[in-house]
């Protein structure tokens, strides 16, 4: 554990607690993407399956459960209790175009072919794409509430610091993990082009809108 | 040493 993992874990957590607070406080989930929140859901789902199969650590263990539980939370939150206000007119990415790409690339490029892990690749190729519904939702409706906008921040700077825990990881223990490399840099490029207007707009106390 | 299977990560 170095501290660029450990302040990414810190976002990563952060920005789920935002999104929760966000629909729990107003009551509403206007403007987050349904489809994004399920393919997270998915996301953890298969990555986390090896809190049966294999310890690490309590921390690892405890983050795991706080995310599945979140995540999960969250759709519960979205489709059943404030379902109502669910804005699915804008929320038509269409999300086999992620998935099934997503399968095909992790039983073709994975470290090895059992099924715990090729599940583990495919959660890792998913994620790197997962946000893409939602930042088409904020394309579509071409403006982002400021709480949305901070939680977007977050969960873009957490793959960010992952990144540079990576670096210190190759230079400090020889370690490395080219997938999830690969698809880390993917995932964070796409939060890019929004990290620019969040700084150039939000932090000056506007809103995120995109121009007509 | 690459440890490609130590998913020791989030």
């Amino acid at each position: 554990m170095n501290i660029f993992r450990l302040l990414g874990d810190i976002s990563h957590l952060l920005a789920i607690i935002i999104l929760l607070r966000k629909i729990w406080m107003s009551r509403s989930c206007a403007g987050i993407s349904g489809k994004s929140q399920l393919l997270f859901g998915l996301v953890y789902t298969t990555r986390y399956l090896d809190l049966i199969t294999s310890y690490i650590s309590l921390y690892n263990s405890v983050m795991k459960v706080v995310f599945l539980a979140a995540s999960y939370a969250t759709i519960y939150l979205m489709y059943v209790k404030f379902k109502a206000t669910y804005d699915h007119n804008h929320d038509t990415f269409r999300i086999e175009f992620l998935v099934v790409p997503a399968v095909a690339l992790a039983l073709l490029i994975n470290h090895d072919f059992q099924v715990v892990e090729i599940l583990w690749t495919f959660s890792i190729y998913l994620e790197s794409v997962a946000i893409l519904p939602q930042l088409f939702m904020v394309s579509k409706t071409g403006e982002a509430e400021s709480i949305t906008s901070h939680y977007l921040f977050a969960l873009g700077v957490y793959r960010g610091l992952y990144l540079l825990n990576w670096i210190y990881r190759f230079w400090a223990e020889d370690h490395y993990d080219l997938i999830a490399i690969v698809a880390g840099v993917v995932q964070t490029v796409l939060y890019c082009d929004f990290f620019y207007l969040y700084i150039t707009k939000v932090l000056r106390g506007k809103k995120l809108q995109l121009p007509a | 040493a690459v440890v490609a299977f130590a998913h020791d990560e989030l």
